[in-house]
């Protein structure tokens, strides 16, 4: 933390450092939580606000007055049909029980991502690093791509698909309805600290999707004695009813919430540990055992029980996990809530590499070769078809109906103002 | 700075500029002009990866030419410290000689630069 204060203290990165303690836009001249700048936790976390300069038009609002006039919501449908005088936004989308997608979560929610090519010398040019200044600013993580809320091409590689994506393709009325609140270390025990970023406004929005994925950080920390620093069952269960009884008395009636089960990070060591680190390719010299090894020593792994060689210490936090996950679960099934219904997700990242083995793919590939600790963007892609084609058939009233009305808005409103 | 951070950081810049000058089949100040050249304009990040060229590169050309690893070459310029009673961190194998005696060998090599001066003073 001192570190990181003397490097906020520079001109450079004081905005920065700002926009990473407080997850709301640097750029939002309207105050509303939404941006027309990208990064700097702009339209790259959140839908673009279509008019930063009045606060009572962003993305995800119920419509006003149907848009006859103007897109409140920033979906990109607005005006009326000459031929009958209704409003598009009425004929449209009136009951076709459009909402938002909102993730809370931590830095594999965020999308982190060290790009390799900066560790690889033999490719390494000046394109190399044209991605680090941007890279920078959205503080390592591209939301842009991820698993939730990812709407653009992929530049790192892999492909872009993402709950946002279907839900919009679902229902175009859901253009730009998207929020990513998550952060690099982002846990049940932190949560709080950010979750008062998220932008929903009970009364004036639309319903929301809200997932709830801290899939690791309860049990990851940097400590050699990790175990005891770990978050306990018992507060896991008081730091989530927290946080769900703010989502109660700030969610738009009819809203979702889904918790998503922790991850099994033994995956991490039993794929990784034999394997060439991106910094150790070119002379064979530098396996992820190492890597780990040498930030642990340096007290700076950020899973000191997962990324350890000690397979007691992995199979001890993957119990913890596990626990802490029976949390998630027992909440579900005991727990009603006013103005949301609770749901639970479990394994994700299990099922992605089922069908990642099934496709004849190595599990290595799922991973984030820098860190050796994150998925990566084909894990992303993936798990977002998984979890979307499992809730839409388990759960198809999470989703809404199918707007039968899409095609008409594509060929009235064409790609609806872009993201 | 932080022993942590400033240890880790240095020792990923100094692998890279190892191995940039092997790929290159060039000196190691050419590398770490080659690796300052690769980096963007924007928010002035060229220019601090040519101050701390300017900083260490004088350094860590005397000690990237005796053939150290980037580790050692961390310690030696005191960005990665040992901690007294605690093993000394590593990210490349051990040398032959031994990591504490390596590192001794490579702080002589450097001991009466102007950095090391400096940092002293400091």
């Amino acid at each position: 933390s001192g570190v990181l204060l003397k490097i906020c203290s520079l001109p450079l990165f004081r905005m920065i450092c700002q926009t990473i303690d407080s997850s709301v836009p640097a750029e939002d001249y309207d105050q509303d939580n939404f941006s027309a700048f990208p990064s700097l936790r702009g339209y790259h976390w959140r839908g673009r606000d279509c008019n930063d300069i009045n606060s009572s038009i962003y993305p995800g609002r119920s419509p006003k007055d149907w848009d006859a006039l103007q897109d409140s919501n920033c979906n990109g449908i607005w005006g009326f049909d000459p031929e009958d005088g209704l409003p598009y936004e009425k004929k449209f989308c009136e009951g076709t029980d459009s909402k938002g997608i909102i993730i809370l979560g931590d830095s594999a929610a965020a999308h982190f991502h060290i790009p390799p090519e900066w560790m690889t010398p033999l490719t390494m040019s000046k394109s190399s690093f044209s991605n680090m200044a941007l890279a920078i600013s959205n503080e390592f993580d591209w939301p842009q791509f991820s698993l939730y809320t990812g709407f653009q091409n992929s530049t790192i590689g892999g492909w872009t698909q993402s709950l946002y994506l279907r839900l919009r393709e679902w229902n175009r009325c859901n253009h730009r309805d998207y929020q990513n609140i998550a952060r690099n270390g982002g846990s049940s025990e932190n949560l709080q600290k950010y979750l008062k970023s998220m932008a929903r406004d009970q009364q004036l929005d639309k319903p929301a999707i809200v997932f709830y994925a801290m899939i690791g950080n309860d049990v990851c920390n940097n400590l050699p004695d990790t175990l005891k620093h770990m978050t306990t069952p018992k507060d896991m269960k008081i730091n989530v009813m927290k946080q769900l009884e703010y989502l109660d008395m700030n969610l738009p009636k009819g809203s979702h919430v889904i918790l998503m089960s922790l991850a099994d990070g033994r995956f991490l060591w039993n794929n990784l540990h034999d394997r060439y680190h991106p910094l150790g390719q070119l002379n064979k010299d530098i396996t992820y055992a190492q890597f780990y090894g040498f930030l642990s020593c340096l007290k700076s792994n950020p899973c000191e029980g997962w990324m350890n060689k000690n397979e007691t210490i992995r199979n001890l936090t993957t119990e913890r996990a596990e626990q802490l996950s029976s949390v998630l679960r027992e909440i579900t099934t005991s727990v009603k809530f006013s103005n949301f219904e609770l749901g639970y997700y479990e394994n994700l990242y299990q099922k992605v590499n089922a069908k990642w083995e099934r496709f004849g793919g190595n599990p290595w590939d799922l991973l984030e070769p820098v860190d050796g600790f994150h998925p990566n963007q084909v894990a992303s892609a993936i798990g977002a078809d998984l979890i979307w084609e499992e809730i839409l058939q388990k759960q198809p009233e999470i989703f809404g109906k199918q707007n039968p009305f899409n095609q008409e808005i594509i060929q009235q409103f064409g790609d609806q103002g872009g993201h | 700075v932080s022993t942590r951070d400033s240890c880790i950081g240095c020792v990923l810049i100094v692998s890279l500029v190892e191995q940039l000058a092997q790929v290159h089949n060039s000196s190691a100040q050419k590398a770490m002009e080659f690796l300052c050249s690769y980096m963007p304009e924007q928010g002035g990040l060229q220019g601090i990866c040519s101050l701390i060229a300017e900083l260490f590169g004088p350094d860590l050309i005397k000690l990237l030419s005796q053939n150290l690893k980037a580790d050692v070459i961390c310690y030696a310029v005191k960005l990665c410290k040992a901690e007294p009673h605690k093993p000394v961190c590593h990210l490349y194998e051990k040398p032959m000689n031994g990591l504490k005696r390596t590192i001794k060998q490579a702080e002589k090599i450097v001991r009466t630069s102007n950095y090391m001066q400096n940092y002293k003073t400091f």
